[in-house]
């Protein structure tokens, strides 16, 4: 009986959360902004986000499944400090589910101010290679490409057109994620503390909104 | 906060209120927000005549005159929610993952006949 409950629910099955990572505070405040006290629930659309300026009624923010790799084990002479894989399982989103909107984040835990330069390169798989190949046969698509510093905790990049053709598995490989550190004209190349900032690197994790159409019906608007 | 107040008998059709806790049905472990809310119900008698408070469809009016003809064959309207809202859960899901997902017609707001 609580299986059919939960199948009305949209979950095929009770969750057993194994390691529950923390709430975002995002989550937090779209859950107090729709049901906290001084709510006007009467009037709350639950089908728009107006924090992102979407249309959506499902929130998530989705675990990184992706392991790091050494890039010295490809490429022993290069000057990447980090270098991870990316994967969101989004086949979780139900078929009516239709993204809106896609954000990664990528977490420090710690900003500086006078820290130093990192140029940061984000890639979309577009093919695996075998296992025991390395990178040699994998392809990849850049997506973007910035310089930063270390002013902020987070950096985000939007990823919306990504997710919307991730919905379809078979296109879902993936992500890369590199960093590396800026030649400035006073360090020279080979230093040992050109990574030094980039070890407090936390984690990634994606937010995605989605509108369910069955729940959520457009009203037209006003001539 | 819900609809209008009705002083109705207590037999008389109206909403009850009804708070489920999610730790009361097993489901602490994954329900982060909230711990519960008012589901409310519906119970009580549709008699006749229906008066306004008891929110009577026209489909109910005519029930209960075709009740009053033939109270063996036709039983009296029943007494269900007409208005209804909805809730927004934040849970874990199956991959860990953190889901603010909104939930039709979950709460009782009015009922009718």
């Amino acid at each position: 009986r609580e299986i059919m409950l939960l199948r009305n629910l949209g979950l095929p099955s009770r969750p057993k959360p194994v390691s529950p990572p923390h709430v975002p505070s995002i989550l937090w405040k779209l859950f107090n902004q729709r049901m906290g006290p001084s709510t006007a629930k009467k009037n709350a659309n639950l089908c728009f986000v107006e924090d992102f300026n979407v249309p959506g009624s499902t929130v998530r923010a989705i675990s990184d499944q992706g392991r790091f790799v050494n890039p010295h084990s490809t490429n022993p002479t290069t000057t990447v400090c980090l270098e991870k894989r990316l994967f969101f399982n989004i086949s979780i989103m139900e078929k009516e589910e239709r993204v809106t909107m896609g954000r990664l984040e990528v977490r420090f835990g710690q900003n500086t101010y006078y820290g130093r330069l990192f140029d940061l390169r984000l890639y979309r798989i577009t093919q695996l290679s075998l296992k025991g190949m390395g990178n040699q046969k994998m392809s990849r698509k850049l997506l973007t490409a910035q310089t930063f510093r270390l002013l902020h905790k987070s950096l985000y990049f939007n990823l919306t057109e990504t997710c919307q053709s991730w919905q379809d598995p078979r296109k879902n490989l993936g992500l890369t994620l590199e960093i590396s550190p800026r030649k400035e004209g006073s360090l020279l190349a080979g230093q040992l503390d050109e990574c030094q900032g980039i070890q407090t690197f936390l984690y990634t994790s994606l937010l995605a909104v989605t509108l369910d159409s069955a729940q959520c019906t457009m009203s037209r608007a006003k001539r | 906060s819900h609809g209008r107040l009705k002083f109705l008998p207590s037999n008389m059709c109206k909403r009850r209120r009804l708070y489920v806790e999610f730790g009361d049905v097993g489901w602490q472990k994954w329900v982060i927000a909230p711990r519960g809310y008012f589901a409310n119900y519906c119970q009580g008698e549709c008699p006749y005549p229906l008066t306004d408070v008891l929110n009577g469809s026209n489909h109910a009016i005519l029930q209960t005159l075709a009740h009053s003809f033939e109270p063996n064959d036709v039983p009296l309207p029943c007494c269900i929610p007409i208005k209804m809202s909805p809730i927004s859960v934040l849970f874990y899901d199956n991959g860990d993952n953190v889901v603010l997902k909104h939930y039709e017609n979950m709460s009782v707001d009015e009922c009718g006949c």
